[in-house]
Parts: structure tokens; C-alpha cells; sequence
């Protein structure tokens, strides 16, 4: 499995519709403070099944949706679609490709889609459970969060061994 | 599952020791676990030494020394258990310029397993990136992104006069 | 002394929205006491907006803008009631070439008032400093200092290849 | 009131006699990762009176005495002296210069002098204490400490501010 594109419109500070390709190996993403790099991070946490507002910095899940600047009026909506590559074998996945699509309105209402096709939060969670890929992973390390690596205390920093086990 | 925990620990622990020698270009460094009669529950204490340096609490090492522990951590447990990939926001933020250098070409060796997405403001990390993203507000708020070439961050990164 | 609080924070609250606006180049920002009915105990709430985004929780901003912030308020307190010294260890950590080019023009307007001992990796701040000294330990483990110019830096700053 | 000088000897990583002169104006300490800036941080919060071991990253003030490396015998001994300039009117000083010096043993035993006669360690705190310098002042900055005063909880955020009242 590896990850082919991003799509994001609506979500935080990404208010227009907005694509990233991934290649294989390393894509570094650059820009100075405040422009939105973690943004992108927490779009691809969010889609995964991410379900700490807190986790993603805000206070509700409707903090992720675009809330306006000076010149432009707030949304409605939030969405992000992820598609992986190379899925054969991945849950009771038949798809070589997979996109995972979210979305979230005002209302806090949810709705979520594998390949177009509606679905629960769990069926998305499910399909990465396996992979070490999942909200608080040992695989995404959020801005300022390697120094709880070593400043957790030794029962907490246990999560990290049982997700590879 | 108490074997399983212990194999896949144990496994963790070997890759910690061989990654911290490898980062800190010596020293050594081992995981323990506080309860050996129970080890599904029990914490889990980090011990290193720096090369040359003494043993002593984790909490006495540098800030760099101590992401570069935490490093080595994430690092023993990627080789343990590959994920399709991985994303780190700003690793390197408390880095020095040679400590990058050997974070990143460890890094570089993870490449074959996973695909990784790293945000950074550092040149090193950033010249041994296969594809280079900005992000910008050239609209106050509304982020957009650009596809970039190393060339183009070099120009970006001077600070304005 | 609640009129004494009063005084000195509506003074840091002036100094905090100035503050500000300088390092953010625009913006908005202040303090606000959580309960006005019991000055001396309740909380202090920080809002802060940068220029063109709207007001969200400060939870939301970027780790440079919160460093920014941060920066802010203490610049606020500086002006407020300026100390003999002050020690910043790695404050520009999270800052980007342009805000740390702010911060350091800022920070050399206090230095009349101040004298300023800051720990840094950053070009833009040692070049702005009047004394340079450089920490190395040629024995592992044991520090020594050196006494340095800019161009020692430069020279020791570029990674070993 | 500026500072003059710093002198440490056996303070953490500073086996050796080390002095920094300091000069108006802006001093930049720089250097590699572990090399001993942040150590030199915490030497002046000790001398002018930190009382938690913690804030200086030990378990217990013996933590601050060097403890040897491969090449060289753990001390007995750590002592810190800050000379601070242009002193007159501060607390019931009649010098115009004060010479601030710190030990402590292996024992826990601490020793304290002001221009080389024995003192109580709240002598010298009361001497910074209407300066705004002391521990946890604002104006001595940790590092990684600028991100809690945002993210501190309002109540404890007030301290900085009564500080400067
Ligand atoms: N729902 C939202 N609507 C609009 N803007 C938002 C929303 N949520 C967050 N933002 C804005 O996104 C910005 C933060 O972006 P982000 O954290 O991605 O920055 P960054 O590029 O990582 O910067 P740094 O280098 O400082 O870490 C903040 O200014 C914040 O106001
Ligand atoms: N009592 C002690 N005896 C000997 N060495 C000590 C003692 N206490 C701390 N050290 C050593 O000092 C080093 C940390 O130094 P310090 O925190 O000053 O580094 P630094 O220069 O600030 O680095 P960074 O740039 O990573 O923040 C650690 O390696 C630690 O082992
Ligand atoms: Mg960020
Ligand atoms: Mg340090």
C-alpha cells in the first residue's frame, strides 16, 4: 500500500480545492510559518479516521472546516479524499486503488465513502487498523509531539509498543 | 500474547541499541521493562548514554539529544514494523546541522520500505527529498500549494532584506 | 493591590496588542481577564488573530505563529517592567527566517533597557549579537567555552560533509 | 544592576574552571547538540536561587554536580559565581559590585556567599526578588518553555503576570 494523491477543499485554511501527488520515497513539504503545512498533516490524520478534535488542534470536529478570512465568507463543508495504491489484500478490500473520502458539516454530521461508495467511520478505520497506519500511529508524529516519546511516563509510552506488536 | 508482546519488545529493544550507535555515532541505549511479572501492563524505562558521557537520567540529555533519542526509538520500531508510511512534522526542529545529516541518510535507508512525507524548514532534509511541495497564502488565509524544485526553496529561504 | 493588577495589566494588555501587530506586521490581539469580579485569582485568556485569518482559538495557530505570540506577550512584560537581564534558550526554534528577522529587530530595540543572553542555532540572531561565545566539549562529556567571532560560526556551522 | 561574569566549576558538564565575561547588549552561546549551552542556562538559575531540581532537568540537586565521563572521575563539588555590576541601592547592599557564589555537595549540603561571606540561600533570592529575576521569572526563558505560556492553563498563566506587578 502506498499513498498516491491528497485532495482537500474546505478544510482548515485549504478553502479551495486542492491536490498533492505523492511519488514514492521522501516529498518534503516546505513554507513559512502559518501557511498551512500542518494543515496537510492533519487533513491525512483526519480522513484516516483521526476523532480527537483535540488531536487535530481545535476544539470540535467543525474547527476543521474553512471558517472564513477578512475577505472571504466561512464553508459549509469540509472534505478530504485520500487514495492509496496497490491496496490487493488490504481488508476485505477487491480494489488494487482505494480513495477514503470525508466529510464534515456545521451540523457536526459525519459521512464517509470508500471508493464513492458510503460507509461507516470503522469500515475506514479497519482497512488501516493492520497496517500501523491509525490516529496516534507510531508512523505520524505530529509538530512538537517526538519529545513525548521520551517525556511520557513509562505507562503511557507503552501505546506505541502494542501498536506494533 | 505475552509471548508475542516480549518477541516483538525484545526485537525493538536490539533495533533501539543498533539505531542510537548509529545516530550518536557511539554510545548505547536500551529499553526496560519496569515489571518483568507483567510485562503487558508495565511501563517501559528508556536508557541512554551518549558516547563518552556518562549514565544518567534521560531527562539530563540536551533537547537534540533527546529527539535524536526519541529518533532512534521511532526508527527501531519502523524497522520492527514497517508501515506503507510515515509523517513527521518538524523532527528536525531541535536538530544541529550534523545531527540532521546523520538523521537523514538513516532516513534515506527507511525509503525502499515506506514512503515518507516530512514537513521541515531545514535545507539538509529538504535537498534529500525525491519531491518538494510549498505551501503559501498568497491570499491572507487561504493556503495553496506549488510544486517546487530544491532551487526555488533556496531562493524562498532568503529572508526579506 | 487589585488596582495595582488593574494598572499593570491594562499597561501589559496596550503593550501585548502593539507587540503584536510589530512581529505579525498586522493582526490583532489582547488579553482578557476570565472573571472581571475577582482580578486577583482568576484566569488571563490570550485571543490572538494574525493579519487577513479570523479569530479561532489560539490551539489552532501554527507552532511559529504560537512561538510568535508567545514572544509577544513577554516583549509586553519587557516594556512593562524591563529586567537586568534576560536568558532565552532557543526561542527562535520554531520561527522561520522572516519572523526570526522580526524578532530580532524587536528584541534589538530592548536592548538599551536589557542585557540579553540567548542560546541559538540561528544565523539571523548570532549575527545580531555583540558577543559570541561558542560551547564545545573537544573532550566528550566536558564542556569548554570559546570566545568566537561571526565567522568562526559560519565556518563551524556547515555540516561535516 | 547588569551582569559582569559567570564562573562554573564541576556544574554538570563544566568539570573544568570556566568563566564568560559578558558584555552589554546581546551574547549569543552557540554549539553543537549536548555540548553544554543549555547547562550554562542553568547555572545562572541556580546560582540566583532555583530551588527545584526538576526546573534544571535533575531528579535531585546532586543531579547539578558533574558525574564523570569515560575518561574522568565524577566530582564532589559543583560551584557557580555570578558577578553582577552597578548594585548600589539593591536590597540593603552598600556595594556597587556582588559577587553571587553557589555550591552544593554530594551530601546535599548547599553553601551560599555574597561577596565571599557566608550567607542564607533566601539572602540571595531576596536580592534578585524586586528585580524581576528568580526562578521561574519571565524573563529567564527555558527551552521549550516559550509554548507553555500559551499552552499553560489560564490560572497558572497568571504567575508571569504577578511577577511583573
Ligand atoms: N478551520 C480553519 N479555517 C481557516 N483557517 C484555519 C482553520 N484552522 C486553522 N487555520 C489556520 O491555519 C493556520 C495554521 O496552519 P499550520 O499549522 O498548517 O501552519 P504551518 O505551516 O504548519 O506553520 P509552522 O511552520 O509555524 O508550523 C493558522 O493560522 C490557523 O489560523
Ligand atoms: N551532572 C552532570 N555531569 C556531567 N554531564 C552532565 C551533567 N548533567 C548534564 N550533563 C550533560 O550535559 C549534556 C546536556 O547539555 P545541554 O543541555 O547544555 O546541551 P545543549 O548545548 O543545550 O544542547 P541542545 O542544542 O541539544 O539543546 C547532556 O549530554 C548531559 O549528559
Ligand atoms: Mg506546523
Ligand atoms: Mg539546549
Amino acid at each position: 500500500m502506498y499513498l498516491k494523491s491528497l485532495e482537500m477543499i474546505g478544510f482548515k485554511s485549504f478553502a479551495d480545492r486542492t491536490r498533492l501527488e505523492f511519488e514514492t520515497g521522501m516529498t518534503a513539504i516546505v513554507g513559512p510559518n502559518g501557511c498551512g503545512k500542518s494543515n496537510v498533516s492533519d487533513a491525512i490524520r483526519w480522513v484516516i479516521g483521526e476523532q480527537s478534535a483535540k488531536a487535530l488542534r481545535g476544539a470540535k470536529m467543525e474547527d476543521c472546516i474553512f471558517n472564513g478570512t477578512e475577505e472571504r465568507k466561512p464553508l459549509g463543508m469540509a472534505e478530504v479524499s485520500l487514495t492509496l495504491g496497490d491496496c490487493d489484500g488490504l481488508a476485505d478490500m477487491d480494489f488494487h486503488e482505494i480513495t477514503v473520502t470525508r466529510r464534515v458539516f456545521r451540523s457536526g454530521e459525519g459521512q464517509y465513502f470508500l471508493n464513492k461508495a458510503p460507509c461507516r467511520l470503522k469500515d475506514i478505520q479497519r482497512l488501516f487498523m493492520d497496517t500501523g497506519i491509525g490516529a496516534a500511529s507510531y508512523s505520524l508524529m505530529e509538530q512538537g509531539r517526538i519529545d513525548q516519546v521520551l517525556s511520557s511516563r513509562p505507562e503511557d509510552r507503552r501505546a506505541i509498543f502494542e501498536q506494533a506488536s | 500474547t505475552t509471548e508475542m508482546f516480549r518477541r516483538t519488545f525484545d526485537q525493538i529493544n536490539a533495533n533501539f541499541e543498533t539505531m542510537f550507535g548509529k545516530l550518536f555515532r557511539g554510545g548505547a541505549a536500551k529499553l526496560v521493562l519496569v515489571n518483568e511479572e507483567d510485562i503487558l501492563e508495565c511501563g517501559i524505562e528508556i536508557i541512554a548514554r551518549p558516547p563518552g558521557k556518562r549514565l544518567q537520567n534521560i531527562s539530563l540529555l540536551s533537547g537534540g539529544e533527546r529527539t535524536l533519542t526519541a529518533v532512534a526509538l521511532l526508527f527501531a520500531i519502523y524497522m520492527c514494523k514497517p508501515s506503507p508510511f510515515c509523517l513527521l512534522d518538524e523532527m528536525d526542529a531541535a536538530l544541529d546541522e550534523a545531527n540532521i545529516s546523520r538523521f537523514v541518510k538513516i532516513l534515506e535507508g527507511f525509503l525502499k520500505l515506506s514512503q515518507f512525507i516530512v514537513i521541515t524548514h531545514n535545507r539538509q532534509t529538504i535537498a534529500a527529498a525525491g519531491t518538494l511541495y510549498g505551501v503559501t497564502m498568497p491570499k491572507k488565509g487561504i493556503s495553496k500549494i506549488v510544486s517546487m524544485k530544491f532551487r526555488d526553496f533556496e531562493k524562498q529561504a532568503e529572508p526579506a532584506a
